[in-house]
């Protein structure tokens, strides 16, 4: 089994940050859905969280969008309430 | 700013602390956390009392690890704490194997983050504001810390404006009324400002806070003294403004005008309302530079200023605005010393001169200075600043 657990890197880490903080569905943080993603939603929450903070919106996991991933922070969601697309009034 | 989507229906809410953090006095940490309170309590109607036991609105606990919610800590740095909004109960957890601090560069600072926590308690969602408190990220220990303006407008709509409360009484036939003290949170005292009790400028702004200006320094001023967490400087809660203030004012149209030597400025709150400083020449026309202070007199809403032993009246609505018959000797106002520090028409209807270390209560009605026990003038000290050792009389509030 320790050989077939997946090897935690960025990119994975991304993918935990970006789920627990309402950018990925909830579903992704679990193991048994194999992390499968489409490679379009993946840039768009990258796209969203980089808006939210303030970067570049590229899509693009760069230095400077992990770097803003791991500074400490709150844990409450980014994204939560209803309509989503609608988030700041 | 974000609205997550409810709120809780009464303002008057209760908490408690269920469990404190391990390396901290817990006094201090009802300090910090009721400080934090206040922030929100500042600009809404909204009150925080702290109870040690019982039923509460908002329960908050420190824990390590998995804590019982599903959403455990992962030990310091990373996620600091997380908080429920209203219709998931409000409470707030923070993340024990952080470092919390009080008032200090070093840990996490445990004021701004519970500040925040309590945010999202009462309804608010992260903000993509990056100097808003409501922002996601920790942004290290700030000692000036000010709520951001986006902050203000969020809980504002969901709580409405901080309103006054008339509590009756009072001298001049005016409808007295005091902005109500919203959380349990006892005044301080400045030391230095005690010893040297002389100021600038004192003036009410648009939401009916009462500021002290001293060199590059303010304090808000709370029903009987200082409040905690001031001074603080006046250049990051009003960007642009220099100290060493003249005079201030804030006029019927909400908006705070601020004088130094032969030039002012307008400030909406506290943004700048337009491309300030501008001459006095040119903005009150008639008026003369250099002024010891100004206030809007309650007897008829005109704009009033003082310097040595002269005094003009301004009328915006006139040309020109100053009468010919200007300037007048102050002496006209009964019982008022000349070259005056500041003036104010306070939150009560009175009017008050202010000179050294003292201060007069002047009656509209029959225009001099009031007669009370004890009489006037009185120490600014005690009555306005707090300061406890300073002359005593009956205590503070609509007294004054």
């Amino acid at each position: 089994r320790s050989s077939a657990a997946p090897t935690f890197g960025t990119t994975d880490k991304a993918t935990m940050y970006l789920a627990q903080y309402g950018y990925l569905s909830p579903s992704v943080r679990n193991p048994s859905s194999g992390h499968i993603m489409d490679e379009s939603s993946w840039r768009r929450a990258i796209a969203e969280f980089q808006s939210f903070a303030g970067l570049n919106a590229t899509g693009e996991l760069d230095d400077q969008t992990n770097e803003m991933m791991s500074l400490p922070r709150c844990g409450v969601r980014d994204k939560v309430g209803f309509g989503e697309s609608r988030a700041k009034r | 700013y974000a609205l997550q989507g409810s709120r809780w229906r009464v303002k008057n809410l209760t908490y408690k602390i269920s469990k404190y953090p391990s390396r901290l006095n817990r006094a201090e940490v009802d300090a910090e956390l009721a400080k934090a309170f206040s922030v929100w309590s500042d600009y809404t109607d909204l009150t925080f009392t702290q109870k040690r036991s019982g039923q509460v609105h908002i329960e908050i606990r420190f824990e390590k690890g998995e804590h019982g919610d599903g959403d455990p800590f992962d030990g310091p740095g990373g996620t600091l704490a997380h908080a429920y909004f209203p219709v998931y109960g409000g409470d707030a957890h923070f993340d024990d194997a952080e470092m919390w601090s009080i008032n200090s560069r070093r840990g996490t600072n445990l004021f701004q983050v519970a500040a925040h926590e309590f945010g999202h308690s009462l309804g608010l969602s992260h903000s993509d504001v990056r100097s808003a408190l409501m922002a996601p990220f920790y942004r290290g220990y700030d000692p000036a810390f000010q709520l951001d303006q986006d902050d203000v407008q969020g809980i504002q709509s969901l709580y409405g404006h901080k309103t006054q409360t008339d509590i009756g009484g009072g001298g001049g036939g005016l409808i007295p009324s005091v902005p109500r003290a919203t959380t349990q949170q006892p005044s301080a005292e400045d030391p230095a400002l005690c010893a040297d009790p002389r100021i600038d400028t004192i003036f009410n702004s648009a939401d009916g806070s009462t500021f002290v200006f001293k060199g590059d320094h303010y304090w808000r001023l709370t029903e009987d003294g200082v409040a905690a967490g001031y001074p603080r400087l006046i250049s990051r809660a009003w960007p642009g403004l220099p100290g060493n203030i003249d005079a201030a004012f804030t006029y019927k149209n909400g908006k705070t005008y601020f004088f130094k030597g032969s030039k002012y400025w307008r400030y909406n709150g506290q943004k700048m309302d337009g491309d300030y400083p501008k001459d006095i020449s040119e903005g009150f026309t008639g008026i003369p530079d250099n002024l010891d202070a100004a206030l809007v007199w309650s007897g008829n809403g005109k704009i009033y200023f003082y310097k040595g032993s002269k005094f003009w009246r301004f009328d915006p609505a006139q040309r020109p605005p100053v009468k010919a018959t200007y300037p007048k000797p102050l002496s006209n106002w009964d019982g008022i010393p000349d070259n005056i520090d500041a003036a104010l028409q306070y939150t009560n209807g009175y009017t008050y001169f202010f000179k050294g270390g003292s201060y007069w209560r002047f009656n509209d009605r029959l225009f001099s200075v009031d007669t009370d026990n004890p009489q006037f003038p009185r120490s600014t000290a005690f009555w306005w600043l707090g300061c406890s050792s300073a002359p005593r009389g009956t205590v503070g509030g609509n007294a004054r």
